[in-house]
Parts: structure tokens; sequence; C-alpha cells
């Protein structure tokens, strides 16, 4: 463990309990991709199997644990406890687009043809796509809640700080995966954009008004 | 590349 991965997955962990504080204060989800939310629960599911026949570290397995809880929380809030509140118009991103190609992708790419590694492989692309429908979500609207734009922040950096724990884990420990580094980079990249506005209005108390 | 056969990271 290094102090990259730890503010990272620290990060990862804040975006989580700022949407569900969100949903559960305002006793809504106006502005949350619903679809990208099932596409996070996909991702903890197919890569964390292995919760049960390999065991890291308590640290490792608790927040595997609690990674799979609340993103499947989070997709009950949207589509049961706040349905109401869900604005499905908005939320039209052509999710098979996605899954497919990264399902053919990860057959075809990994490190290992095994059932395990190729769902592994399969998360590990998919979360590097899978905030594309809240991010389409949020220029369909034409703009986002503050709170939604904190917690795109916190999302989008916590594999930016990743990259940095490969950066790091290579020079000190030999340690490369090409896999989860490029899906890595493509996650980060997708979160430029917003990063830009976020930095430049959010933190100036404006609210992000994408171009429509 | 897995450490001893397995991920170790989140």
């Amino acid at each position: 463990m290094n102090i990259f991965r730890l503010v990272g997955d620290m990060s990862h962990l804040l975006a989580i309990i700022i949407l569900l504080m969100k949903m559960w204060k305002s006793r809504s989800v106006a502005g949350i991709s619903g679809k990208s939310q099932i596409l996070f629960a996909i991702v903890f599911t197919t890569r964390y199997l292995d919760l049960f026949t390999s065991f890291v570290s308590i640290y490792n397995t608790s927040m595997k644990v609690f990674f799979i809880g609340t993103s499947y929380v989070t997709v009950y809030f949207i589509y049961q406890h706040f349905k109401p509140t869900y604005d499905s118009n908005h939320d039209t991103f052509r999710v098979e687009f996605l899954i497919v190609p990264v399902g053919g992708l990860a057959f075809l790419v990994n490190h290992e043809f095994s059932l395990l590694e190729i769902l592994w492989t399969f998360s590990i692309y998919l979360e590097s796509v899978a905030i594309l429908p809240q991010l389409f979500m949020v220029s369909k609207t034409g703009e986002a809640e503050s709170i939604t734009s904190h917690y795109l922040f916190a999302l989008g950096s916590y594999r930016a700080l990743y990259l940095l724990n490969w950066i790091y884990r290579y020079y000190f420990e030999g340690f490369f995966d090409l896999i989860a580094v490029v899906a890595g980079c493509v996650q980060t990249i997708l979160y430029c954009d917003f990063f830009y506005l976020y930095i430049t209005k959010v933190l100036k108390g404006k609210k992000i008004s994408l171009p429509a | 590349v897995m450490l001893g056969g397995k991920h170790d990271e989140l």
C-alpha cells in the first residue's frame, strides 16, 4: 500500500458517501444517471468475485464489501426508493454500446484466459467508460447540482491517484499491470473536461453548466 | 499482473 493508492481509495469512498448522502438528504436522485450506477454495480460484482477465494487484507476485504453493498443500495435508491425523482428522459445513453465492445475486448485482451481473470479484465475495461452515461446526462440537462459535481470530482480523482500509485509501484515494487494502467488513463482522460469546469467554476461557487 | 496469483488492488 502507498499514499497514492490510500488517498485514491479514500477519494473513491468519499465519492460514494457523497452520492448516498445527496440521495438520502434530498430524498431525490435528480441529475444522477441510473445507467452509470448499474454499470458500477456490474464493475464491482465482476471484479470482486475473488472476495471469498483470495484474502489480501482486512482493509481489502472490507472495502470490497462496502463498494459492492453501496453500489446495490445506490441502484435500489434510483430505481425503487426514490424512483419518482429519477430523470429517465435524460438518462438515455445506450449502455449496450459499452458493454458489448468491452466484453469482446476482455475476451481477447487479458492476462490469463480464465473465467475469473476475464471477468476482472471486463470489470477494469467497463469501469473506464462507466461514467459516460452520467457525463452524457449532465451535458443533456446542461447543468449539474454542485453536490453531484463534488461526487464526480472525487470519483474522477480516485483513478487519477491510482495512476500515481502505479508509477510508484513500478519504481519501488517493479509492479506493472498494463491493462489496469491503460484503462485507468482512458478513465481519467474522460474526466478532463469535467475537471476543468469543476476547477474553473464550481470552486468559484458557480454551478456547472455544460453547453447543452 | 497478479502478485502471487491474485490482484491486490481494489
